[in-house]
């Protein structure tokens, strides 16, 4: 179960806090996956009670007793968003990085689709697929195991777009902080290529590994389809099973 | 990045200024025994220092809250009687004075009962908390609750209710770093450790803190989103 709780002495009306708790988790917290599993309790509360101290000799007076609401502080209100979601993108990472028995940080991309929506829902199918799991627990660059992923993704089917298998791209990339290692394309233009082992190796011996899926517009063209959804997920090892063999209801 | 051999815990922990912790808000957890009630187990009794499995989080005057939840069809009783007690709020939207937390018991799949367990528990600490207030007040919730752990067993209230007690009135509510991380402590379950943030920024003239504690390590594929009626 995932449960979170931010407390904030920011000012912010309670309308507004909905507002941006329900932006920072839309791209945080329901963008990771352990297991795959979606617990009955799963619940992120937020609070801001205004007690947050006024520094003098600052330009830009807030009214004492005032809330920060979209109508009367819209900058104020933008700025605060951004902190909550880069707040919460730090906790759900930290979630994925405790998941049982993981040893390894995964980041999907995935580029060039034709909502969010559908990226989202690509980039959660290959999160969840256990034999992608498996794959970045052996350091093994399995692409083959992405791409049938990616393809059998519930997509949204609201604007007609789909999936291309002939525009497909997936490579390998170092994770952030990481120099000196080219990434690895392993399928271009649905075509897979022969990967060089040991680069594939010099990328995935690391804890953190990134997967870019680029769609290219998919069965649209590539400008009218740009949309992407970043996803994270760990792998599947033993002791993920001999932690929930053991656990009782 | 390479793989480490310490611990997640060495890795993963940081420690807290006091400076950046929010303002007005006061917290404490215990040791309640709700896990040993759940499920009573001789090697976590002779494992040595029991953990934390009940926290409270008080705010010193009523703040603005929101909240996102499951759309698992099997919603837990906290997560029911969140969702009512935010789409129940008044014009000027939600507000809480406290959020009450505990691990070893989700209270899920556990019917008409459960959902009055977590009503009698969040009234208790209401009560505590302010003893002038009438005791069940029509009107929406202002206290919530979390509960994580194993589904279909009933809350032990009976354990909880005694250790509530403490923590309003055995003068353990307090603000410092140790106490909230002893909170984040209580949220976990199979999670090896506490996960806890904090980062500070101005809006305005205000200087304003954000802090936030999350817990899970399994069953974790969160679809969260908020109940009918209650978007911005």
């Amino acid at each position: 179960t995932l449960l979170g709780l931010v407390a904030t002495d920011a000012p912010i009306a309670p309308a507004a806090l909905q507002k941006c708790l329900e932006e920072a988790v839309r791209v945080s917290f329901n963008c990771i996956s352990v297991d795959g599993d979606m617990s009955t309790n799963d619940t992120i509360l937020a609070l801001a009670n205004g007690q947050a101290p006024t520094v003098q000799g600052s330009a830009d007076k807030l009214p004492h007793g005032a809330e920060i609401s979209e109508s009367s502080h819209p900058a104020l209100l933008a700025k605060f968003s951004e902190q909550l979601t880069s707040l919460c993108l730090e906790m759900a990472h930290l979630v994925v990085r405790d998941g049982e028995g993981a040893e390894k940080f995964v980041q999907v991309r995935v580029r060039g689709a034709g909502s969010y929506e559908d990226a989202h829902a690509i980039a959660s199918s290959i999160s969840t697929s256990s034999l992608v799991k498996c794959a970045m627990h052996g350091a093994d660059a399995n692409w083959g195991r992405i791409l049938c992923a990616a393809g059998y993704a519930t997509l949204t089917g609201k604007s007609g777009w789909t999936i291309d298998p002939h525009k497909v791209n997936v490579t390998f990339v170092a994770p952030e902080g990481v120099q000196g290692i080219a990434p690895l394309p392993a399928l271009v233009n649905g075509t897979p290529l022969v990967v060089d082992e040991a680069h594939a190796a010099e990328l995935l011996r690391h804890e953190d590994i990134c997967v870019d899926v680029d769609m290219q517009g998919g069965s649209w063209s590539a400008k009218e389809a740009d949309a992407e959804a970043v996803f994270w997920t760990c792998d599947f090892s033993k002791e993920y099973v001999a932690i929930n063999g053991d656990y009782r209801t | 990045r390479a793989q480490s051999t310490l611990s997640k815990a060495e890795r993963f922990v940081v420690p807290i200024d006091a400076k950046s912790l929010p303002r007005g808000y006061l917290v404490a957890s215990t040791y309640a025994g709700v896990k040993n009630a759940i499920s009573p187990s001789p090697a976590a009794a002779l494992s040595g220092v029991p953990k934390p499995d009940l926290a409270l989080v008080v705010s010193s005057t009523p703040a603005a809250i929101a909240g996102v939840f499951t759309t698992n069809k099997f919603q837990a009783a906290p997560v029911v009687h969140a969702t009512n007690a935010l789409q129940a709020a008044q014009p000027n939207g939600p507000r809480a004075i406290a959020v009450l937390a505990n691990s070893g018991c989700a209270n899920a799949v556990t019917g008409k009962e459960g959902l009055e367990d977590t009503e009698e528990l969040v009234e208790l600490v209401r009560n505590e908390l302010n003893p002038a207030s009438k005791p069940s007040q029509p009107g929406p919730s202002d206290v919530l609750m979390l509960s994580t752990g194993v589904i279909g067993v009933r809350l032990p209230v009976g354990t909880i209710r005694r250790a509530l007690y403490h923590l309003v009135h055995g003068q353990v509510l307090q603000s410092n770093p140790e106490a909230w991380l002893d909170v984040a402590r209580a949220y976990m379950t199979t999670d090896t450790f506490p996960k806890l943030r904090t980062r500070q920024f101005m809006l305005g003239d205000r200087q304003c803190s954000m802090l936030a504690i999350d817990k899970g390590a399994g069953m974790i594929h969160p679809h969260m989103t908020t109940p009918g009626g209650l978007h911005a």
